[in-house]
């Protein structure tokens, strides 16, 4: 199963979620394989992963996927990757890219999780191009809220171009704080407008989840009765539970 | 005067900061333009601008800059720009095609904001070619601060290669919620590595400001007294001496 995590609204917590998700799934036993498909490589950073050398660009260049074992395997990143926009601009089949990479590691992994960067460019197309899901990360704040519509746009879009098996894993709150009535609002609204997707396990704000990639350490080793420990265990149980049905 | 509002750091407040500092500026007697260069399109929708015609999307294509009269001057986005790292790749001189746009309005206002998207692609490259300073939001936490090492870089090249005026015009504090541990070590940190770019005047953490889009209404005119408008005040009265020094 290969999932996306993205959402184009930056700052919701995509890497934070591929990352404790990511850890929660393989302390449950699941075999797991991170991808940091960001430039920013804030996921190898948080990981304490090292990326001096190779790296998902060079992969999408042509090399081999480089798998590197930490607390779960991980493709690193680095900035290099900013510059395969352009890179692969004229390319034949440009947006298969990463599935023809992630395709022989499929039955090796229970789960691949891909952290997308904060834009709906090549890089998140080739994203949804070879998952299977996309999970959506959702702060509860109006223009995080009003940008969900056009990824559901690109998502059709991919679904009927590319991946015809491509659909919303599900959406997911996070940095929730109950005490803001805009959060408490916008929550609703969800619901409202999606109410098969949103998963019941909301993520609250909590500085844990901030401070734990400090030490490079995942929600579950930096602080394991955190309210951030808490709720993506919560999720991660929400998760295996709708795959085991489906 | 042109600065780019840039951190390639998701959700640091880059569109509040340069809605707010324009409108602020504005209200202080200066002469205004906005540009959204984010395809999310978050500050065209945050002032009610309407972006059904020609955006900056068209005008890079070709097209004249289509200035929309709003509380302030506006040069509206849409998701269309999304496509423009692709179509530019192979162009001449592609990263200084906003800047060949901007040249002719120069004269016209004191302050040409830009909004740049969370990434260090095509879009950004061209902000920092128009630009004469950057300004940097920063959310004082750990992968905000580790990513402000690479946005240096890319300016020192942009600087070298294509703006040799190009210079960091200030960094500034964003949603900065003193009780947090965190946030006041993160403080101190950057305080150390930039002292003579740091502002005095920090943003603090208010839900006034996350509020304020869902009615198209900047801080001042929805709730004046609040943190959010004394903070964005304050700096934009230090924006104001720090250029009448210079
Ligand atoms: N539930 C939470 N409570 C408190 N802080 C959080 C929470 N989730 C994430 N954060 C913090 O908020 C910031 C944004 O989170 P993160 O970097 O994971 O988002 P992102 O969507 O991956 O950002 P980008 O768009 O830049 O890739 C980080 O500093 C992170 O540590
Ligand atoms: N000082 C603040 N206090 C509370 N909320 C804030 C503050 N500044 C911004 N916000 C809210 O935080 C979220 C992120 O801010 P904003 O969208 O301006 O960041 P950005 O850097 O432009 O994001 P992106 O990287 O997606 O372009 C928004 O929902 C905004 O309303
Ligand atoms: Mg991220
Ligand atoms: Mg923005």
């Amino acid at each position: 199963m290969i999932i996306s995590i993205s959402n184009h609204k930056g700052g919701v917590g995509k890497t934070t979620s591929a990352i404790n998700i990511g850890v929660g799934l393989k302390n449950e036993g699941k075999k797991v394989l991170l991808i940091d498909l960001d430039p920013q490589a804030n996921l190898t950073q948080s990981l304490g992963v090292q990326n001096a050398g190779k790296t998902i660009y060079h992969a999408m260049k042509g090399d081999q996927l480089p798998v590197v074992p930490a607390t779960v395997d991980v493709v690193p990143s680095s900035i290099d990757l900013a510059a395969i926009e352009s890179e692969l601009a004229s390319k034949i089949a440009r947006e298969s890219v990463l599935k023809k990479l992630l395709t022989p590691h499929k039955d090796k992994y229970d789960y691949i999780l891909i952290d997308c960067p904060p834009s709906l460019g090549i890089l998140t197309i080739n994203a949804f191009t070879a998952s299977d899901e996309i999970f959506i990360p959702l702060q509860a704040e109006y223009l995080a809220l009003s940008g969900l519509s056009k990824m559901m746009e690109i998502m059709e879009l991919i679904r009927s171009e590319l991946n015809p098996g491509l659909k919303i894993g599900g959406i997911f709150l996070t940095q929730f704080d109950s005490r803001r009535v805009l959060n408490r609002n916008i929550l609703e609204g969800v619901k409202d407008q999606f109410p098969q997707e949103v998963f019941k396990s909301i993520i609250r704000e909590n500085v844990s989840l901030a401070e734990a990639p400090i030490s490079q350490r995942h929600i579950y080793d930096y602080s394991a009765r955190s309210k951030g420990a808490e709720d993506y265990m919560a999720l991660v149980t929400e998760i295996i539970k709708k795959h085991r049905k489906t």
